[in-house]
This record gives structure tokens, sequence and C-alpha cells, in this order.
């Protein structure tokens, strides 16, 4: 697909989040490495779903992505309200 | 400069593409 004009933006936007949060959880690999299990987790289902029609309900939703980020983020507001920022419908 | 693995590039890719989607919605 062509590129869009802003996508350039999204796409610094999330380098700029991932390398936040790899420096706040600098301490704590385990949190950083859950994080990405969540999302990669959400981009799986997001495929599965694509493939499957309209039919498929996707295991992880947005609202539980944002559930278990949130969990993972706790005292952490300005990271889990940035994260608010990129997930659809959030 | 950023130190990325291709583990922090995915993580990238999955968000800008949370971020694309999310625009997609509202527009």
């Amino acid at each position: 697909p062509p590129l869009q004009n802003n996508q350039p933006v999204e796409f610094n936007h999330a380098i700029n989040y991932v390398n936040k949060i790899k420096n706040r959880f600098q301490g704590q690999p385990d949190i950083y490495k859950a994080f990405l299990e969540i999302l990669h987790t959400y981009q799986k289902e997001q495929r599965n779903a694509k493939e499957a029609g309209s039919n498929y309900t996707p295991a992880l939703t947005e609202q539980e992505v944002y559930t278990q980020v949130a969990r993972l983020f706790k005292n952490q507001e300005d990271l889990l309200s940035e994260f608010g920022q990129f997930l659809p419908d959030a | 400069s950023y130190d990325f693995t291709p583990l922090d590039s995915s993580a990238v890719y999955v968000l800008s593409s949370m971020a694309r989607r999310r625009r997609a919605s509202q527009s």
C-alpha cells in the first residue's frame, strides 16, 4: 500500500514510545518482555481475525489489551495514557 | 541513538499499525 502522509508521524511516535518503555523498565526486563508479549498476541489475533473474516472473535480485544497493559504499568500513569493514544477504540 | 533489537522493532511495528487502525476507524 502507498505510504500515507501521516504514517511517519505514527511510526516515530511508536519508536519514541517503545524507547521510553525500554528506558523506564531497564531494571525490570520482565515487565518490558511482558509488554512485548501482549502486543504480539494482539497482533496475532488481529491477523487471525483478518484471515477468518467477520465470523472470528479475537481472543484479545482492545479493551483486554488495555487492561493487561494497565496491570503491567501500574503506577506509570504517563505510559498508560500514552498507550491509550495508540489503541483503536480506546 | 536507539539500540533496538528485532523484538523492539516488531513492537514498533505493532504500535504503529495500531495507530493506523485507530485513525482509520476515526475517519
